[in-house]
């Protein structure tokens, strides 16, 4: 489902250059469950950045399901986000201004779904990762792990077709870790494809396959 | 050096109401280095906001150094804040405009002390931490456990008498995650007093003593 060639990364702003990624090459099948591991700054995030098209590659080929992302536009490439990828960034991303619920519907939002169903469904997906006592919460009035789980439940909301997980369990506890793990874990046995950034070697060990950066390259086993 | 005597904590904003503390007993000797473990959401940011006097008691007393706190005017406990207290903050809060070594020399700076002090002092700190290629980087120039480094390297850069630390290494991986741990360690060993939050049992086993937290309330084995 997933084909990166040669794929190469630089971040060039004039005072600062750095080669975030080198010669990339590697796939993913449709179902699979992946976990990519390495030292901080290593490339990881830059690496699931590309995956969910959420940046370009600086040169090298990159395709999902044979077509080759470079070839698309913006609008076309965020139609496929929308429909078929679910995010969890290392940083949540969470609006302010949004509850809990709100903030975890906004995937259906951009879908154009129904109000009603929008609500239901993202109050859902809060009990499903133990929020259904803080729907009504905003970002700041939770904590560290509330946020995380928040980010989760908003990748998974739009029922995505590819799951990225950028260090998911960072900010939680072992047994919450394990539940958000078994939650996923199920996710890919219905088909859903999961690509999982982790420090975490006890979670990592939940993949079928691991995969590790080091200097901006990427290794298997 | 650090009491709590029934110390409770509410937030209670009208639509939302949380008992985040309940009953909270206990003390900390100087030159101790302590754990904080339990699961998300049982009150451990609170607690440690409370410690390091970015909040106050809702009831109850907190004494530092046989004073109590809730008697100090904010500018005494703003005083206390930028000499005696170096805190790691679970979001770092660094400032998205200042380089890594601008965002690092803020407690300096508040002190007063000299710009060229204040430059070799934070250079030197990104050094320890790793980060001496990182410099004039930007917070959205780095990796989440980049970012994690600066807001360490930030809190020791004033040489504090006590570290607060909220999950120092989520975002660590474990070989970095031992160094930042190993540094910390020697500063306990010099004579500072070390109170970590952290959901990792293998950072928590570092410590002199576990505390454990669970619903809002504090637990000695
Ligand atoms: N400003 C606020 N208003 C209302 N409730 C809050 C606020 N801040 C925190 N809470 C609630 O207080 C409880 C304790 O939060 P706290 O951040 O101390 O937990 P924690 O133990 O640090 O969790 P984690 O391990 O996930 O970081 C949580 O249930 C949270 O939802
Ligand atoms: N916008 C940017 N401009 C310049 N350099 C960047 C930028 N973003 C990231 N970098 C650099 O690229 C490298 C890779 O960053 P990346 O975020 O992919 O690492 P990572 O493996 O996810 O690390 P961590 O485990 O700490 O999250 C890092 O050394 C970082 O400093
Ligand atoms: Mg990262
Ligand atoms: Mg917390």
């Amino acid at each position: 489902i997933i084909r990166m060639e040669a794929v190469n990364k630089v971040y060039d702003l004039g005072s600062v250059r750095v080669e975030a990624l080198k010669d990339i090459t590697f796939f993913i099948e449709e179902g699979e469950h992946v976990a990519i591991m390495g030292p901080s700054g290593s490339g990881k995030t830059t690496l699931l950045n590309l995956l969910g098209c959420l940046d370009r590659p600086t040169s090298g080929r990159y395709f999902i399901e044979n077509t080759e992302v470079s070839t698309l536009s913006d609008d076309a490439l965020s139609a496929i986000r929308g429909r078929r990828l679910g995010f969890i960034f290392q940083a949540y991303n969470l609006i302010p201004q949004l509850t809990v619920v709100e903030n975890i519907g906004i995937p259906l939002f951009y879908q154009g779904e129904a109000e009603r169903t929008i609500r239901e469904k993202s109050a859902e997906m809060a009990r499903l990762v133990g929020l259904g006592d803080r729907l009504s919460h905003r970002p700041t009035q939770l904590s560290g792990g509330q946020q995380q789980r928040v980010a989760i439940a908003r990748a998974l909301v739009n029922n995505p077709a590819v799951i990225l997980a950028d260090e998911p369990t960072g900010n939680l506890d072992s047994t919450t870790g394990r539940e958000i793990m078994n939650l996923l874990v199920e996710l890919n046995h219905q088909g859903k494809t999961l690509i999982i950034v982790t420090h975490d070697a006890s979670i990592a060990q939940y993949a079928h396959r691991i995969l590790r950066m080091l200097d901006a390259r990427l290794y298997e086993n």
